[in-house]
């Protein structure tokens, strides 16, 4: 494993776990779309399926069994606890993210590195984690609310979809026979929705900061 | 070997 790969599973898992302490610590989750959080709740369940028929590492087992569980403890906080579900922007988080999920699923049934269960699956869940930043795009842009969306989370997810790209790239000029197109045109895409993401973020935030300077 | 298997990445 090399360097790059290290540092973005890193990136991304702090992401996810820097999320999940705030609305813990907070009792909050305003900013937060729950649309994305449910997405990439069924990214992970649907990607590491393979949990029970492969083994690779234990450093990837432990990993996955992380991904999942905290994922499914953000959407649980988000749906279930008394306090942090009262502050959910139920009302702005209209994005309708099931209609991103059939899709996805057409797609990876057509497209796909092998037409076997396992497969489908793999594909559907990189093609759904490409587009799973949607809903929180829109609300973001709805509410401009990003006193939840910390520059931690926005530079955590950054710094992961850099590192993948350059662990991509390392690998393949590192290692024989390693060409994943799949893998590669939906990590470029989920890059660019984040590029997208990651601007408005700074859009809003500039803005809010103009607001408190004295003209 | 790690190659051979496409999805050891996360």
């Amino acid at each position: 494993m090399n360097m790059f790969r290290f540092l973005g599973d890193m990136t991304h898992l702090f992401s996810v776990l820097v999320l999940l302490l705030k609305i813990h610590t907070i009792k909050s989750c305003a900013g937060i779309s729950l649309k994305t959080q449910e997405l990439y709740a069924i990214v992970f369940a649907t990607r590491y399926l393979d949990l029970f028929t492969d083994y690779i590492s234990l450093y990837n087992t432990v990993m996955k069994l992380v991904y999942l569980g905290s994922s499914l403890s953000i959407v649980w906080y988000m749906r279930r606890h008394k306090l942090v579900r009262r502050s959910y922007d139920k009302d702005q988080d209209t994005f309708r993210h099931h209609f991103l999920i059939l899709p996805c699923l057409i797609l990876a049934l057509l497209i796909n590195e092998k037409f076997t269960f396992m497969e489908v699956m793999w594909a559907f869940s990189l093609y759904l984690e490409a587009v799973a930043i949607l809903p929180q795009l829109v609300l973001l842009q709805r509410t401009r609310n990003i006193d939840n969306l910390t520059g931690q989370y926005v530079f955590l997810l950054g710094a992961y979809r850099s590192f993948y790209i350059l662990n991509w790239i390392y690998r393949y000029f590192t290692e024989v026979h390693y060409v994943h197109w799949i893998t590669w045109i939906s990590g470029l895409v989920q890059t660019l929705l984040y590029g997208d993401f990651f601007y408005y973020y700074f859009h809003s935030w500039k803005n809010n900061e103009k607001l408190q300077l004295p003209a | 070997g790690e190659d051979e298997d496409s999805h050891d990445e996360l």
